[in-house]
């Protein structure tokens, strides 16, 4: 029965996407069957696992929507043991179209119910809003891990996705945890980098993983060749810290 | 009269509120009139400029769903010549909040009519999605200025931005222009910056700004101190990148 992991930040650009791939690909090798949903309209996990906008093809767009069954649209990808539930552009008009539908918050976690015993884990990856998509990863998921990139933005989007999280806890999902902070995009060279983890393991000492992930331009060039980091470059110090947070999720299971 | 200008893109973490803080403030020291207008509930462009979270004070979404008039709410800054209209967490709620209220996507436009003529150029600092507040600046701007990074993923969310732009062009805003695609964080170590860059001038020849934003770890230093980079650091890389750009924005005024 898969664990469920939302990923989520409505803070941009920390490392949501390149998160649910790497951590993906890592502990599929660890030997645990893993599903990648991809619930962001950019569909940058789509494409970053090397899966193209297949013009016709179903996606989760019609899964939430359209009542298409996950199965249907569920694809594998080039990591054994790694599947894919893909998005496109089309999910950019999901948000507004949910907003009249039955259980509009509920779609996804019903739809993850059929295929929930092939997988050990399931990782959402939601994009950069508090709008009903990332709401509807955090009322499938049994926990939520937040990336935050070691700069002095990221502890203010803290407060408030935190609060959005107590309130799906309230109304929505009262088992929803706080899987885990990950500092990503961490540059040893700079102050801000030490100050922003300092600051967030003195804040939130229990929640933060041990794991930090460094800035590595080849976990940003990775993407452009459908591969994720443990294909691209898995000698990488980008490679290395996934691998190592692929142990300590799992021991954390 | 002023003119308006969206910075948007859905893309989360390409230097939108960075632009707005930076730009602003030299476009000031040129002599312009300023104002920066924060619409993202995360507020960086406010505590960038070293506004507070006044715990009373009325902010834009106050403007945008209690009708408050923009006047009431918009602060001097440490920058003489820029003003701010802050946001704060509770904007949060108006993406949802709007759905229901008359003129939905026209409030911006409407509460900016005012104090249109006490201003040369009105920046808006838009959230990381397409949703209500973002076409709200982009229903009340003359042009969009769209941030982004050097990096893979970048190309693959300006089509869903030029699609969202002609939407709105359609049924919101005839004149709304593409008033340029600005190239941040460039890091001319890398291939990925190198290879973006050659790919969005081939598509976009005369859309690019000619001047590039470096990365620079003194733009993501300033936050901390509330200070524009015009103070922080005016002899950084950042801050001249930012000052070439004020000087291109009035020239193609
Ligand atoms: N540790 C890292 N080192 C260097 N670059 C990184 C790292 N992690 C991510 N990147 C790059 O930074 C950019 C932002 O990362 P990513 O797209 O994963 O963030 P995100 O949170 O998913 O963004 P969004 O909010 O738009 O969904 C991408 O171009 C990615 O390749
Ligand atoms: N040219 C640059 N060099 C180095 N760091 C930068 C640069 N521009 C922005 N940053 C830093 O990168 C991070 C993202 O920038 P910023 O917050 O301005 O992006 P954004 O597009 O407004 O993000 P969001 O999508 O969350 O609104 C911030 O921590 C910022 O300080
Ligand atoms: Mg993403
Ligand atoms: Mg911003």
């Amino acid at each position: 029965y898969a664990r469920i992991v939302a990923i989520a930040n409505q803070k941009g650009g920390v490392g949501k996407s390149t998160t649910a791939i790497n951590l993906g690909a890592y502990l599929a090798m660890e030997g645990k069957r893993v599903l990648v949903v991809d619930l962001d309209p950019q569909s940058n996990a789509t494409s970053g696992l090397g899966i193209g906008p297949g013009v016709g093809d179903l996606q989760i767009y019609d899964v939430l929507v359209n009542e298409v069954s996950l199965e249907e649209i569920i694809v594998r990808t080039s990591t054994e043991g790694l599947d894919l539930a893909p998005s496109s552009l089309r999910l950019a008009g999901a948000e507004v179209e949910l907003v009249s539908l039955y259980s509009r918050e509920g779609r996804l976690k019903k739809s993850l119910e059929p295929v929930r015993d092939r997988y050990d884990i399931i990782l959402v990856d939601c994009p950069p809003s508090l709008g009903l998509l990332t709401v509807n990863a955090l009322a499938a998921a049994d926990e939520v891990m937040i990336p935050i990139q070691c700069e002095y933005y990221a502890l203010e989007g803290l407060v408030l996705l935190l609060r959005t999280i107590e309130k799906i806890r309230v109304y929505l999902n009262p088992d929803l945890r706080i899987g885990g902070i990950l500092l990503t995009m961490h540059d040893a060279r700079t102050n801000i980098s030490k100050q922003v983890m300092e600051e967030v393991r003195k804040q939130y000492p229990n929640e933060t993983f041990v794991t930090v992930i460094p800035r590595n331009v080849r976990l940003s060039e990775a993407p452009s060749y459908g591969q994720p980091i443990s294909q691209y470059d898995p000698q990488s110090r980008g490679a290395q810290a996934y691998q190592d947070l692929a142990k300590e999720v799992i021991s954390h299971g």
